[in-house]
C-alpha cells in the first residue's frame, strides 16, 4: 500500500546494533 | 556462551534484547534459509521476546516460524 512497505523487513545483520522497527515516516 | 535466558534479558534494553537474540537466532534461521537469513531473523524480532526465548530452544517451533516468515516474505515481494 505506502510506500514504506519497500523498507519491510528490516534486515537483521549480526554484529551490527538493531535498528528495529522505526516508525518510518519521512 | 550458554544459553540465552529471560533474567540476562531483563538486565537489557529492548533494543539490545531484541539484538541479543537475533544473533542467537540468526546462525539458526540461516541454516534452515541461507539467502533470507538476514530478512527472516528481522522479521521474527517482531515477535514476544518469549516467543523468542522459546524458539531458541524448540528447533520444530523455530523452522515452522521460519516456513510461515517465508511464505509471508514471498507475499509481501509478489505485491511490489
Amino acid at each position: 500500500n505506502g510506500s514504506s512497505s519497500v523498507n519491510w523487513p528490516p534486515e537483521f545483520r549480526p554484529g551490527e546494533p538493531w535498528k528495529g522497527y522505526p516508525n518510518i515516516d519521512p | 556462551q550458554g544459553p540465552l535466558t529471560a533474567t540476562m534479558l531483563s538486565s537489557a534494553s529492548p533494543e539490545e534484547q531484541k539484538e541479543m537474540l537475533g544473533e542467537r537466532l540468526f546462525p539458526l534461521v540461516r541454516s534452515i534459509q541461507p539467502t533470507k537469513a538476514s530478512k527472516i531473523t528481522g522479521m521474527l524480532l517482531e515477535l514476544d521476546n518469549s516467543e523468542l526465548l522459546h524458539m531458541l530452544e524448540s528447533p520444530e517451533s523455530l523452522r515452522s516460524m521460519v516456513d510461515e516468515a517465508i511464505g509471508v516474505l514471498q507475499a509481501h515481494q509478489a505485491e511490489e
